[in-house]
């Protein structure tokens, strides 16, 4: 009884919401929430690397700007929220 | 707090907003309740008020959708993403989107409102007892006619208190039907359903036929969900069906198997691995109150604070007894101002001090900005613009705006020239810096006033000067116009009480301008709402509006 369970993942129908790594979960925060990739006026495109978009996105939401995809930064990115980007574009 | 460039903001203080749609987890009024409630976060620091209109195009359109809803945005199903809004403007700007894959309540669990029985359409209370059994959610135990019903007090059997819960067997929402309740079986492309169905439609929606043939009568509703239905999934609205088999094992209650994000969810028939249909448990759900005020800040014109106590702060967190932190107070009120007090009586002071009796020690009070709403844009023309201290000066009505004459400059203001240069009246005809000593020479109706930092000298009058007005002036400032010293050698002839006035015209300028500054090179002439621009070749090169050139509206 003590064994521990073997949990198995399942694709479920309509589920919006895909298993993902946590790098992926990053990756689509920081762009979708405007800390990467980062369109000037003038159309020109700057590649901001992801640990300094995660600085960024660290401080805007009040944690230890360590530019890691720690825990408590994940975390944050799991929280529920608002759509709207928190650096303008 | 943050406003969103360019700081945009409604140019109006009635604001009006319309709900184009409803979600399916809480009572209409309910919705509309929480979306009043949020819009009084805001009306009650600022200014602003907020009309509802039921047809036409408001400023604010609300709309609850799901993934892709009809803007480049989509949601993400349920938790994640709640909702967004763009900030004021023409069109989908100043619009508020819900995502309706969230369950919406008030933030503690169902918020379930009844209809009939004799509890006044007061909400369930959960849990109660009924004939020594506790519920925690409706029930249609007790009845035949298998309409789900709540109690509204802990104990139904002393107090008696019930209520209907929503259910499509009561009514529906929306369609065309006026909330008339399903009729069961009914067909629909000659296929008959006995229940709510999603068939016919893309946005998921969960519908039925309010007569027994849709394809004949065309009438229909959507059906509201019931306190026990499952979110998401593709299942919305349906109830768990406990025991359902999941990978071959039956389960009795909600369960995160099979999923990696840990939510709770049911399969809506009695075996998940042969119908393969499923949806998220009922939880607590979202605060639809709480995130209607946050997305309003954003149609209003802020944007994500970094505080994390405050409204703005891009996080959803309940809280239970909701106020505004000071710094989403500070940020609207940086937009529109507080709210309008009435006037109070004042000492009454001489508007225009005598010269003689200015202490020129006195400092002012710190220039500080007065009542935002007050648009420069939203001027037609000024009392006067002038160039001092390297920023054009737009004054008005006892107020005035500067701009640094940078190619970037941002329109500050506006600031209360009293406060700035007490001595002054509110109407300023013209004004003038003369670089050399730093003198601002102000002039308003026949009299004008020289300031040389805090002290002031006059009222003086320009008829004194041989100057008959303000034109007679101007047409003294330009005869010089092009020389080196142009305005020292003009504040000469006024300090000295001599003018040497000489009527010149130019060609291609009014001869009645009343403000004339150099900026950026040019000599800008202005006359109403236009300016004439001059070159150093004393050509009119370009004709413009002040607003749309100067200020950059």
């Amino acid at each position: 009884w003590s064994l521990p369970l073997k949990s198995v993942m399942v694709t479920f129908p309509g589920d919006i919401i895909k298993n993902m790594t946590d790098t992926d979960l990053a990756q689509t925060y920081l762009k979708r929430f405007g800390y990467l990739d980062r369109v000037h006026r003038s159309g020109f495109q700057s590649m901001v690397s992801t640990s300094k978009a995660l600085k960024r996105m660290q401080r805007q939401m009040g944690l230890e700007e360590t530019g890691d995809l720690d825990k408590s930064t994940l975390e944050a990115m799991k929280r529920p929220r608002c759509g709207v980007p928190d650096v303008a574009n | 707090y943050q406003t969103f460039e360019g700081d945009l903001k409604w140019d109006h203080r009635d604001v009006t907003y319309r709900i184009i749609n409803y979600s399916p987890d809480m009572e209409s009024s309910l919705i509309d309740d929480s979306f009043a409630r949020a819009f009084k976060v805001w009306s009650d620091v600022t200014p602003l008020t907020f009309t509802r209109l039921f047809d036409g195009t408001a400023d604010i359109m609300i709309s609850f959708g799901k993934a892709n809803h009809g803007d480049p945005y989509p949601f993400d199903g349920k938790d994640g993403l709640l909702a967004h809004a763009y900030p004021p403007g023409e069109g989908l700007q100043g619009d508020a989107h819900f995502d309706d894959d969230e369950h919406w309540t008030l933030g503690k669990g169902p918020a379930v409102k009844t209809r009939y029985g004799n509890a006044d359409g007061a909400i369930c209370h959960f849990p109660f007892t009924f004939e020594g059994k506790t519920y925690t959610t409706c029930t249609t135990d007790g009845r035949t006619d298998n309409l789900p019903w709540c109690a509204t007090t802990a104990d139904y059997s002393k107090d008696k208190t019930f209520g209907f819960c929503p259910s499509e067997l009561l009514y529906t929402f929306g369609g065309n039907a006026d909330g008339a309740e399903c009729v069961f079986p009914f067909v629909f492309l000659d296929k008959e359903y006995d229940s709510c169905t999603t068939e016919g439609r893309s946005d998921g929606y969960r519908w039925c036929a309010t007569t027994d043939n849709f394809d004949r009568d065309i009438k229909y509703g959507f059906c509201p969900s019931r306190d026990t239905a499952v979110t998401g999934g593709n299942s919305e609205g349906e109830p768990c069906q406990f025991p359902f088999v999941f990978l071959g094992k039956a389960y009795d209650s909600c369960t995160s198997e099979g999923r990696g994000d840990g939510k709770l969810w049911c399969s809506t028939t009695d075996n998940y691995d042969e119908d393969k249909k499923w949806g998220f448990c009922p939880d607590q759900g979202y605060s639809l109150f709480l995130v209607a005020a946050h997305e309003f800040g954003h149609a209003l014109g802020l944007d994500h604070s970094n505080i994390r106590e405050a409204l703005m702060y891009p996080m959803y967190a309940y809280v239970e007894d909701f106020s505004l932190n000071k710094d989403d107070i500070e940020g609207i009120q940086y937009l529109y101002g507080p709210v309008p007090t009435p006037p109070q009586p004042t000492t009454p002071t001489t508007p225009y001090p005598d010269p003689d009796e200015t202490d020129p020690t006195d400092e002012p009070e710190p220039t500080k900005p007065v009542d935002p709403t007050k648009d420069a844009c939203k001027l037609d023309k000024f009392d006067s613009i002038t160039v001092t201290e390297g920023e054009l000066h737009f004054f008005k009505d006892g107020l005035y705006w500067k701009m640094s004459s940078r190619s970037d400059g941002v329109l500050k203001g506006p600031f209360s020239i009293s406060k700035r240069w007490p001595a002054l009246p509110p109407v300023i005809d013209s004004a003038f810096e003369d670089p050399l000593t730093k003198k601002l020479y102000f002039f308003s109706g026949n009299r004008f006033w020289v300031y040389t930092g805090q002290s002031v000298l006059g009222p003086r009058s320009i008829e004194k000067l041989g100057l008959p007005n303000i034109y007679a002036l101007w047409r003294l400032l330009v005869s010089d116009i092009f020389n080196d010293n142009f305005w020292y050698g003009f504040a000469q002839k006024i300090d000295n009480g001599y003018p040497r006035y000489t009527d010149i015209v130019f060609g291609g300028v009014p001869n009645d301008a009343h403000d004339v500054f150099q900026h950026k090179g040019h000599i800008y002439f202005c006359r109403d709402r236009f300016y004439w621009r001059m070159n150093s070749r004393r050509q009119v090169d370009r004709v413009g509006y002040v607003k749309y050139d100067l200020l950059k509206c």
